[in-house]
């Protein structure tokens, strides 16, 4: 499993494009979340950024994420 | 339904109500000559002024549809920026004001494969200045990724849809001329004067509606048709079909334009394929030959705004069609036309509009589908709606 840090900018990256509430993007509140909410959001990405959708937080999806991008949301209500 | 939509542009919801927007660099980058950042943005607008009738004019000082910042960190607006690499930029939506802020911390280059290419970036916000979302078609300018400097830049099919879809397609011929992109697709030629034409008015009744390659769009009905413009039917029509296809004969049962340029008529169990308005080789053909799977006497066909597959109906049923699958028309096929969930069994027409729209009708009225929803559009007015006062303008 990656580590704890990844899971946590993964989080917050989520969050902020609109996959995840924005809530999640204030790592100090607790936020809990559970499995299904976390698979479904990394697999809406990995589907938006034309990745296989494993639904895991595998190499090539953390790898996506760090690249150069646009600040506006993927996903916009 | 089976029925999954492609990757595609999408809308956020609004756009200016305006065409003609003013713009202001109310703060520079600190790290580039200014009269080559107005030039660079100049282009970065004129990707999309090359495809619609928007016009962008700089000023100086005073009011302006879109402000553009160069920030770093936070800079007001609760959305800071995190120094180089990662965020680049962000735009609001016309909704929200419309503005674009751009990473000062990013190294901003012009021209030049190093640091991060300003035109890219800024053409890709003012998308969002313009009320264009995120695409998922990863070749589209308004993906979200950074594609890295691009000297032979083109703006893709997706973009183009997506803008044309919010402010139509570009009707003047540009005077300037100019701009960072050749547009691939052909400009449409200067607006027609339109005209209502009595008899169609009577009878809005149609036989079929496609559109050419070159993005006009034509009704069909007994021995005749007529030319669209963005308001109603075109002066001077209706003319004789087999004297604009020569070849074809009339009461035509469905046509469509597919990708490859070529537009395809279909009547009882034949079918003609032109090129233009030129025959494309020995016709007509036996529908079952060309396209096997299909049956005869059709109602309608097109290609769908939601895949870019091909789709006949006839009667309570549809058709898939996929060229580049074998067989093109899979086992699971015919389907209840019930599936496209409030259009009518024994459809006249149908099309792909130059909007990226999917419009069927029947009668004299007509219904907007919703891609997403994969149902008929709810709007106000509800559909279906009068083809004669919307389409015909009468």
């Amino acid at each position: 499993a990656p580590a704890f840090g990844e899971t946590d900018k993964a989080m917050m990256y989520l969050a902020q494009y609109g996959y995840l509430s924005p809530s999640v993007r204030n790592p100090s509140s607790g936020h809990i979340m559970d499995e299904s909410s976390w698979k479904r959001a990394i697999m809406e990405f990995q589907s938006f950024a034309g990745l296989n959708t494993t639904g895991e937080l595998d190499e090539e999806t953390t790898k996506v994420m760090s690249l150069p991008r646009c600040g506006v949301r993927d996903k916009v209500g | 339904f089976g029925e999954t939509r492609a990757k595609r542009y999408a809308l956020q919801g609004s756009r200016w109500r305006v065409k003609n927007l003013t713009y202001k660099i109310a703060k520079y980058p600190s790290r580039l000559n200014r009269a080559e950042v107005d030039a660079e943005l100049a282009k970065a607008f004129s990707v999309w002024s090359d495809y619609t009738d928007l016009t962008f004019t700089q000023k100086r000082t005073g009011q302006v549809h879109i402000e553009i910042r160069f920030e770093k960190g936070e800079h007001g607006d609760g959305d800071p920026f995190d120094g180089p690499g990662g965020t680049l930029a962000h735009a609001y939506f016309p909704v929200y004001g419309g503005d674009a802020h751009f990473d000062d911390a990013e190294m901003w280059s012009i021209n030049s494969r190093r640091g991060t290419n300003l035109f890219q970036v800024a053409a890709h916000e003012f998308g969002h200045s313009l009320g264009l979302s995120h695409s998922d078609v990863r070749s589209a300018l308004m993906a979200p990724f950074y594609r890295g400097y691009d000297p032979a830049f083109q703006l893709d099919q997706d973009d183009v849809q997506g803008i044309q879809a919010l402010y139509g397609r570009k009707t003047q011929t540009d005077i300037g001329g100019g701009g960072a992109s050749v547009p691939s697709v052909p400009r449409a030629t200067t607006q027609q004067p339109s005209a209502e034409d009595p008899a169609l008015c009577a009878d809005p009744n149609i036989d079929t509606i496609f559109n050419s390659a070159d993005g006009a769009t034509f009704i069909f009905k007994g021995e005749h048709y007529w030319r669209l413009t963005e308001d109603g039917v075109a002066a001077g029509y209706p003319r004789l079909i087999s004297r604009a296809w020569p070849g074809l004969p009339g009461n035509i049962d469905a046509a469509f334009t597919y990708k490859n340029g070529k537009t395809y008529f279909f009547k009882g169990s034949k079918y003609w394929r032109y090129n233009g308005q030129k025959m494309d080789g020995e016709y007509p053909k036996e529908i079952s030959e060309g396209f096997t799977g299909i049956p005869d006497n059709l109602d309608a066909a097109l290609v769908w705004s939601g895949n870019g597959k091909i789709y006949f109906y006839k009667g309570s049923k549809f058709w898939r069609f996929d060229p580049a699958q074998r067989p093109p028309v899979k086992g699971t096929y015919p389907k209840p036309l019930s599936n496209w969930e409030g259009i009518p069994d024994n459809i006249d027409a149908a099309l792909q509009y130059t909007n990226g729209y999917t419009y069927f009708f029947k009668g004299g009225s007509y219904w907007r589908f919703n891609d997403r929803t994969f149902s008929v559009d709810t709007d106000n007015p509800a559909f279906p709606r009068s083809t004669a006062y919307w389409w015909l303008g009468c």
